[in-house]
């Protein structure tokens, strides 16, 4: 049977919302002494089946909205992070030590469905 | 909000909300390694953040730790060879057990060009010494000279590897304790005692030591692979 396709708005689809957290409305830039703040990026929206392919998906999302489109009880393909780029942090903690930390896929650079 | 604050702080490796009375000054290395891995992400380049390319080492945790030592003033004024003695100290304490270390480097910084012009030689030497508890007393006790090295002019920074002893100190739980000397070499003729004292009264305001410490978290970083043969 053919499946309907969905009447996403192009506003509601799986894509990246950006979102900046300064560190000094939270008070860390007491003890964090670069960067200034955090791009806490997050990736929201639809994954319809339709555009499953259009949407940066993975082929097992294209896989799992099928699955969906055909059983309701299969969870739908999901929004989420298809690159991820890591950040840097210079802080001081309570030793006065000064320390510098990488940590990997900390910032969302794009969305995807998965 | 406090609980996340709180899970945001175990993540970063810390207890507490830190509250530094005053930011240390950054060195330059750190400040130069921050700087390349923010344009790297920025530019979407990929990086290793399990190495430290500016250092030549793997790692993935850079800390300079503050020396929390004290100067040492004989009070017999026979011991006139020795120009400057202090104990250095640094707490271990913040780094945690599964984490190993690359990288531990003694930087003592002797000032600017203090004794530039003037005559005695000068002789650096670094010693551990071991401290213990008896009775809420602390006691140390010295151990053999490691280091023993010209000073060389203009001074500036000197660096000097302690991976190992920085690694059983931590291992067994202790602070890094040192003691440092500055001796004056070989005979001084006379008159010269003024620029000597000078000179020491020079180096013990412009000493500045810090241990930079760099190691790798296994379970962010994975061990490096051998390569087969």
């Amino acid at each position: 049977a053919a499946i309907p396709a969905s009447r996403a708005s192009c506003k509601s689809l799986c894509h990246r919302h950006q979102l900046f957290i300064n560190f000094r409305d939270l008070g860390w830039h007491k003890w964090i002494i670069a960067p200034k703040g955090f791009m806490a990026n997050y990736c929201h929206g639809d994954c319809p089946f339709s555009l499953t392919t259009a949407l940066n998906s993975s082929n097992y999302a294209f896989m799992q909205a099928l699955m969906h489109a055909v059983d309701p009880e299969v969870p739908q393909a999901v929004c989420i992070p298809t690159k991820l780029s890591p950040i840097s942090m210079l802080y001081q903690d309570n030793d006065d030590n000064v320390i510098l930390r990488h940590y990997e896929d900390m910032v969302v650079d794009e969305c995807g469905c998965g | 909000f406090q609980f996340q604050e709180h899970v945001f702080l175990q993540f970063l490796g810390l207890d507490k909300v830190p509250s530094p009375k005053k930011f240390q000054p950054v060195p330059s290395i750190l400040k130069r390694i921050f700087q390349d891995q923010e344009a790297a992400a920025t530019t979407g380049v990929s990086q290793d953040l399990c190495s430290v390319q500016e250092l030549g080492v793997r790692g993935n945790v850079l800390r300079l730790l503050p020396d929390r030592g004290f100067f040492l003033y004989s009070k017999s004024p026979s011991q006139a060879s020795s120009c400057l003695k202090k104990l250095l100290s640094f707490n271990l304490s913040a780094i945690s057990r599964g984490e190993q270390f690359t990288m531990a480097q003694l930087g003592l910084d002797l000032g600017p060009n203090t004794y530039y012009n003037l005559g005695p030689e000068l002789e650096l030497a670094l010693s551990l010494v071991q401290e213990s508890h008896v009775w809420g007393q602390a006691t140390r006790k010295m151990g053999k000279v490691f280091v023993l090295q010209s000073v060389p002019r203009p001074q500036g920074v000197l660096h000097f590897n302690l991976l190992d002893v920085t690694k059983r100190s931590h291992h067994s739980g202790k602070n890094l304790g040192l003691f440092l000397e500055i001796l004056v070499k070989g005979e001084r003729a006379s008159g010269e005692d003024f620029q000597l004292e000078d000179t020491c009264a020079g180096l013990r305001r412009s000493l500045h030591a810090s241990l930079l410490v760099v190691t790798l978290h296994p379970e962010q970083c994975r061990p490096s692979s051998r390569t087969r043969r």
